[in-house]
């Protein structure tokens, strides 16, 4: 069984998954909660994205994937790309 | 690949490195050759020239290179060690367009292992694809995917992986064949020119996806392909398309022979993950991208009558058939006993409100069925066969980043 992610990691996660166009960036007036079907739709695709197997779930190989130094520019062109070409 | 959807519209570039890393052990003139050579890694695939601009002459370079800390006054503030390497601003018209960013607290390295820090060319080749109009690539060898994977080796010889020369190559069209123009440094090794393949031309033309009027859609892993000619266009699960300009349908799926150029119609298969794509009295069988031994089959071991054709395909998931749909008829076939069920074929007034001879049916990412046709979309609530309200809906808004009011002949009755 995998263990369960820490809290923080979960935070950490989310956090990572929108930076990078895997999810919506929250509505500045509002919070937000992710539904978990949408959390594993994204860590799905960001497993696609990395080479990872498509678990849905914050695993080991995942988070150490988040951990990578990489580019800062979103892998996801969608809201966020908007936002850049926008400023 | 993956294209941002901008690019230069000229061939020549300037560049200039507008601040350098401090404190490192990189000297100005090593930084300044190795964005040269980054630079050249594109410009050589594509036939651009990139030209370093003095300081204070002229107008500003399209290019400005930066090792910036921190906040560094856009939105992309580095974090310091590790995380964060780099970003880049893709072309357009803005001032910041094309501009480069190093995070200058990272230990920028040349000519090292892994362990010494991180390799400034390797990142650098990587940046310069951003501004040139790429976006991150999830090919497992393309200097664009978003991790940091090494150093490049030596920049003198380093020539982009395939995906990214196809990539650019998209964007700016294949470089002339002639020499290299001469290097204003070192001598660089002009790379050879991968044999048999035509010339492509980002204006040679391509299909209109806001006509409408597909040869074939399919839900494949999530992501709906969109297929026109020998062209398709790749909708991703967030909805956003891979790229406004299609992709040549014969270096994506490899194997497909050149004298298929159109594909009826493609579904994913659910009880093995293998696509088929349909064309004409035949199917082709892919795993993943690969051909499979054995394509291409005849329509008729589906068990359909010799000469038969089909306009739409599709796998339904209540009850695991696949439906064989040619104008007002259709089979089901049933995958487990490898036959097409008895009584077939049916008339297609099952699905309550669907078009006849549609273009495409395929299922969407939350069981919905989607039946295409022309311009528009029926969309069926998953488990009914009845055509929900306010169908057809036009398809060039919802599904293909088209304004609403885009020209295309109406749909077909």
């Amino acid at each position: 069984r995998t263990p369960e992610p820490s809290a923080q990691d979960v935070s950490l996660s989310v956090d990572w998954l929108t930076r990078y166009g895997y999810l919506p960036p929250p509505h500045p007036a509002q919070a937000q909660l992710q539904s978990p079907e949408q959390l594993r739709d994204a860590i799905k695709i960001m497993q696609r994205f990395a080479g990872l197997k498509e678990t849905g779930l914050m695993d080991e190989a995942t988070l150490a994937t988040m951990k990578k130094p990489r580019c800062s520019l979103p892998d996801v062109l969608g809201v966020a790309g908007l936002v850049r070409r926008r400023r | 690949y993956a294209l941002t959807g901008s690019f230069w519209k000229k061939k020549q570039l300037f560049w200039r490195v507008r601040s350098f890393p401090q404190g490192s052990a990189l000297s100005q003139d090593i930084v300044r050759n190795l964005m040269h050579y980054a630079l050249t890694a594109w410009g050589t695939e594509v036939g651009m020239t990139f030209q370093e601009a003095e300081p204070r002459v002229g107008t500003e370079p399209e290019i400005l290179i930066d090792f910036a800390r921190a906040y560094h006054k856009d939105s992309y503030p580095f974090d310091g060690p590790g995380g964060t390497l780099a970003h880049a601003f893709f072309p357009g018209d803005h001032p910041i367009s094309g501009d480069t960013h190093f995070d200058d607290e990272e230990v920028w390295t040349f000519g090292e292992s892994d362990s010494g820090g991180t390799d400034l060319f390797a990142v650098a080749v990587h940046e310069f694809g951003h501004a040139l109009g790429l976006a991150h690539s999830s090919a497992p060898n393309s200097i664009m995917r978003p991790f940091y994977q090494g150093p490049a080796g030596d920049p003198s010889k380093y020539r982009l992986p395939p995906d990214d020369r196809e990539g650019i190559q998209q964007l700016y069209g294949k470089g002339p064949n002639s020499p290299h123009p001469e290097p204003t440094r070192k001598p660089l090794v002009p790379p050879p020119q991968p044999p048999g393949q035509p010339p492509d031309s980002p204006s040679a033309p391509v299909p209109d996806r806001c006509s409408g009027n597909f040869d074939a859609i399919a839900n494949i892993r999530g992501e709906v392909f969109f297929f026109k000619g020998p062209w398709f266009w790749r909708l991703q699960p967030s909805g956003q398309l891979v790229s406004p300009r299609p992709a040549k349908l014969h270096r994506f799926w490899e194997g497909l022979p050149e004298h298929v150029v159109t594909v009826d119609a493609a579904y994913s298969r659910p009880s093995d993950g293998r696509i088929l794509l349909f064309s004409g009295r035949q199917f082709w069988v892919f795993q993943d991208r690969q051909l499979e031994a054995g394509s291409p089959k005849l329509l008729t071991e589906l068990g359909l009558p010799p000469g038969e054709v089909v306009d739409a395909v599709f796998s339904w998931p209540q009850n695991g058939k696949t439906y064989l749909i040619r104008g007002e008829q259709y089979w089901r076939f049933d995958e487990a006993v490898h036959s097409v069920d008895p009584g077939y074929p049916k008339n297609l007034n099952l699905w309550e409100g669907a078009p006849s001879a549609p273009d495409d049916v395929t299922i969407g990412n939350k069981g919905d069925t989607y039946f295409f046709k022309g311009t528009e979309y029926w969309r069926f609530a998953p488990g009914s066969v009845v055509a929900e309200p306010g169908s057809p809906h036009p398809m060039g808004p919802d599904w293909l980043d088209c304004p609403p009011s885009a020209p295309g002949p109406p749909a077909p009755r």
